[in-house]
């Protein structure tokens, strides 16, 4: 339908390319496993 | 135009490791059973502002048991944590600490141990013994005959269960009792007689230890212990806390 054409184009249009190479960050939390996880 | 907020911290943000630095060393200083513990994870870390200088952070952290008992002298640093295969137990713990100037306290803290499951363990080592539970009939019975047998071949005061750390039993391809366990001095020498009598001496007094025994039942009977005496320690100006060297006997 024309409704749903059209929401799909403005996502498409919204989006932001990414750099080549991009590695997106770490989640803050949680952190490392030191050890070994049970 | 008022400062944007700072960016909350990260799980393994240097401050975030310093709190639970203080938080792990508060642990193991106020826990009088069992052993230490060192920091696997930082679940999870929350900051509230409290005003110019002063937050309260609250903490979720992931801990693993040390071989080190908690009577023991050994920098934390120093321990060992304790292997997957020895069937490991984990520390949940959460933690309320106040930061003023830059200097951490710790207000609150609540954990909660649990070993690693037994599938889990067989999952990968099919053959390791497996955690006991110290009121084990046979537990107690190798506890009982190996601090016996130490108390009978080593001169000095009279050693008395503080309390059994761990037990561990294998069924397969033979039956092998382990403990460990904390010992405490006695005003009695091992040679009197009426060892009932002996009382436990003054907690600034006493000497703590620590005890490891293997009781082989099967195929063959044999007992093996291995006992280290911490000794009393008090620091003098020549011989620092932490680099005396304390008594020691196999």
């Amino acid at each position: 339908s024309v409704a749903r054409r059209a929401v799909a184009e403005v996502a498409q249009r919204d989006k932001v390319p990414r750099p080549v190479g991009f590695v997106p960050p770490p989640p803050p939390c949680p952190g490392n496993i030191h050890h070994f996880k049970i | 135009v008022p400062a944007a907020p700072p960016a909350p911290l990260g799980c393994d943000d240097p401050e975030s490791e310093a709190a639970a630095e203080a938080a792990v060393n508060y642990i193991n200083g106020h826990s009088h059973h069992g052993y230490k513990f060192v920091l696997n994870r930082i679940e999870n870390i929350r900051v509230l502002p409290q005003g110019a200088n002063n937050e309260i952070i609250f903490l979720e952290l992931d801990l693993l048991e040390t071989t080190c008992h908690i009577l023991s002298p050994t920098p934390l640093a120093n321990c060992t944590v304790r292997s997957f295969t020895d069937h490991a137990v984990e520390g949940d713990c959460d933690v309320k600490l106040q930061k003023v100037n830059g200097q951490l306290s710790v207000l609150a803290s609540k954990c909660h141990s649990n070993p690693d499951s037994n599938e889990d363990v067989h999952q990968v080592c099919p053959d390791c013994p497996l955690l006991a539970l110290s009121n084990d009939t046979e537990v107690l019975a190798t506890v009982t005959e190996a601090l016996s047998d130490y108390n009978s071949k080593n001169a000095g005061a009279y050693l008395k269960l503080l309390e059994i750390g761990r037990a561990k039993i294998q069924y397969h391809p033979a039956h092998i009792v382990f403990v460990e366990f904390a010992v405490a001095a006695t005003n009695c020498s091992t040679e009197e007689a009426n060892v009932e009598a002996c009382q436990l001496l003054p907690d600034d007094q006493s000497n703590f230890g620590f005890c490891t025994a293997t009781k082989v039942i099967r195929p063959s009977q044999e007992l093996q212990v291995n006992c280290q005496v911490y000794g009393h320690q008090v620091p003098t100006p020549d011989t620092p806390f932490l680099s005396r060297v304390f008594q020691s006997t196999t």
